[in-house]
């Protein structure tokens, strides 16, 4: 039951990919 | 004194907080998890329900004044005691800092290597190894603050713990198993020692740490 | 009175938070973003800056008197004075739900629909399309707040404004055009409150409000 309902949490999955692609960008605009 | 209810389904770690902030304040909460007083995916959105919280989201806060709070860590801070929040400008700020931490940095990657174990998500291999490499990380930066720190922040038990103990409770249930977590003791002794406290017990009950890794429930 | 050094890159937005605080605290705050004071990829990468900030992750703040703080919103709050906080225990609990919306109800969509017009990520239309309706529905619970708000909480600005003000700067630069925020004036007409308040005019200069709807980069 209580998985059910943790299924229904919105959780941001793909934080770390931004959060890499985003480092990647500002280092790149900072050579 | 804060009082009101707690609306949340049953078990939810986000609940878990200010069940836990509640018990050490004395605040009077009153949790509203079953019917008839809540049904999740129903009562949740009523208009009635939704007029007092927008998003429709649990866990939500009601007052007894009929104050209305949504998000966990703003109705954990408010059923706290000022001693939870931090005592100085800066414990309070450190409090903080890892209740973000917990928010940003764990539950990302422990759902995402526990939703496929519970079978309420697809497994995806190279999405687990990628998980368990960011909870290694997140483990590491614990274990390191926790050579010099019998808790997060200040000498006893803070919103901090209570945060970051409830983001860390389905991954030392589930799949901390103890080659895992054999890096790093520092954490492992932190947990047991907040989950042994009267205060997280009343909620918690019973926390048995994993055994055997759970591999995903195809 | 905090006072210390911010390390960042220029134009971080989770910067923006602490600096715009600082500018009503009157806390004296040094910004290292550019060499040779600070490399984004380097100096975060060291092993004095890593002893101090073990995630490597900006922004990060060093007190003069060495106090070391990580996750923006800590930051924020740390140089905030106690009017930004909330004068009361319920002002100060809504303004950590407003920080939180930020970050998790805000951050997430903005980020998907932005990013790509960036040039930052991949552009992915299916995901473009759910974060332009995850973004409306943010926008609507905004709007029917400050129906009755002129502020988030309480009567003036707090550190709830200056956090969801941050997360939708992007937002409302690069895709927010006239068509798509007509339905949420409430917000926009907020906003630009906001914005042109001296203390955000001092940190973000002047903010043009997107005219034509950004496309991905290809």
């Amino acid at each position: 039951m209580t998985a059910e309902f943790l299924a229904q949490e919105k959780i941001w999955f793909d934080k770390l990919r931004f959060d890499e692609a985003e480092c990647r960008f500002y280092e790149r605009m900072n050579g | 004194m804060a009082a009101g209810t707690l609306y949340t389904y049953p078990e939810n770690w986000r609940a878990f907080k200010a069940q836990i902030a509640a018990q050490y304040s004395g605040a009077h909460l009153k949790v509203a998890s079953t019917a008839p007083a809540f049904t999740f995916g129903q009562t949740n959105r009523t208009p009635a329900f939704l007029n007092n919280f927008p998003l429709g989201k649990v866990p939500a806060f009601q007052g007894d004044d009929g104050f209305c709070l949504f998000e966990s860590n703003a109705i954990a801070y408010y059923l706290s005691s000022d001693a939870l929040r931090g005592s100085t400008p800066q414990d309070s700020a450190q409090v903080l800092q890892w209740v973000s931490f917990a928010d940003s940095e764990i539950i990302p990657p422990a759902s995402a290597w526990v939703f496929p174990t519970l079978g309420i998500m697809q497994f995806n291999k190279q999405a687990t190894e990628q998980a368990k490499e960011e909870v290694k990380r997140v483990l590491t930066v614990l274990h390191q603050h926790l050579n010099t720190h019998t808790f997060l922040v200040g000498e006893r038990v803070s919103l901090a713990d209570i945060s970051v103990v409830c983001s860390l409770l389905w991954l030392y249930k589930q799949v901390l198993d103890p080659s895992f977590r054999q890096p790093f003791p520092n954490v492992t002794r932190w947990f047991v020692t907040c989950i042994n406290q009267p205060q997280f017990k009343a909620v918690l009950g019973e926390v048995k740490l994993c055994e055997k890794m759970a591999q995903f429930d195809a």
